[in-house]
């Protein structure tokens, strides 16, 4: 099935900015 | 425990727990068993839930004493004993003092985030505080399974970029049961 892949810079992204995304 | 994302979350591919373990002194020491000195520290589904528990925690590296963190996929203790780990083992990935905190970060990062692409054969990942120096290890379900160890490994050096002299291991958890050691 489909697996939920994010990189480093987007998780990192989240923590900043979590509403932002 | 079960958790979901949050409305506007981003979903994980799977629930984690974050595990603390710190080795008894003294006189408790004997009668402490390991499992019983696990606690855990949180659950979370979604990347907003998995930073909401992490900025709480104390970071690797002001960790004192003999202590361990673990991230482990819900359902799976961090025991060789429990069913996904009987037949596993683990990287492990020795760090001089200093580099622990970096480190620990990406690694489970890169676990959160599925940049091992091995399917389902990460259980979670661990950070042990040592005197000496610090160990980060991830551990797997099928030990004797090379395409998935080296896979696991070839990521591991990527997302770490780690110091060219840095020493890796694999060790089976059944070696582990056997001389009674982590390491």
């Amino acid at each position: 099935g489909t697996r939920i892949i994010y990189d480093r810079s987007f998780l990192l992204k989240c923590r900043s900015s979590p509403m932002a995304n | 425990k079960d958790v979901e994302p949050g409305p506007g979350e981003h979903a994980l591919q799977y629930t984690y727990c974050f595990w603390f373990s710190r080795k008894p002194t003294g006189r408790n020491q004997q009668s402490t068993s390991f499992e019983k000195n696990m606690k855990i520290i949180g659950t979370f589904r979604s990347v907003e839930q998995f930073w909401q528990i992490y900025s709480h925690m104390i970071r690797a590296n002001e960790l004192t004493g003999h202590s361990d963190v673990h991230v482990f996929k819900g359902g799976i203790k961090p025991l060789w004993e429990d069913k996904a780990n009987r037949l596993g083992g683990k990287w492990i990935v020795r760090l001089r003092k200093g580099l622990v905190a970096r480190c620990w970060e990406n690694l489970i990062l890169a676990m959160l985030g599925e940049q091992f692409m091995v399917g389902d054969e990460v259980c979670g990942a661990v950070v042990s505080i040592r005197f000496q120096e610090d160990i980060i290890s991830i551990w797997n379900r099928s030990a004797n399974e090379n395409q998935v160890t080296s896979r696991i490994r070839d990521t591991l050096c990527r997302v770490l970029n780690l110091p060219p002299n840095t020493i890796m291991e694999y060790k089976t958890h059944n070696e582990s049961l056997k001389d009674r050691s982590s390491f």
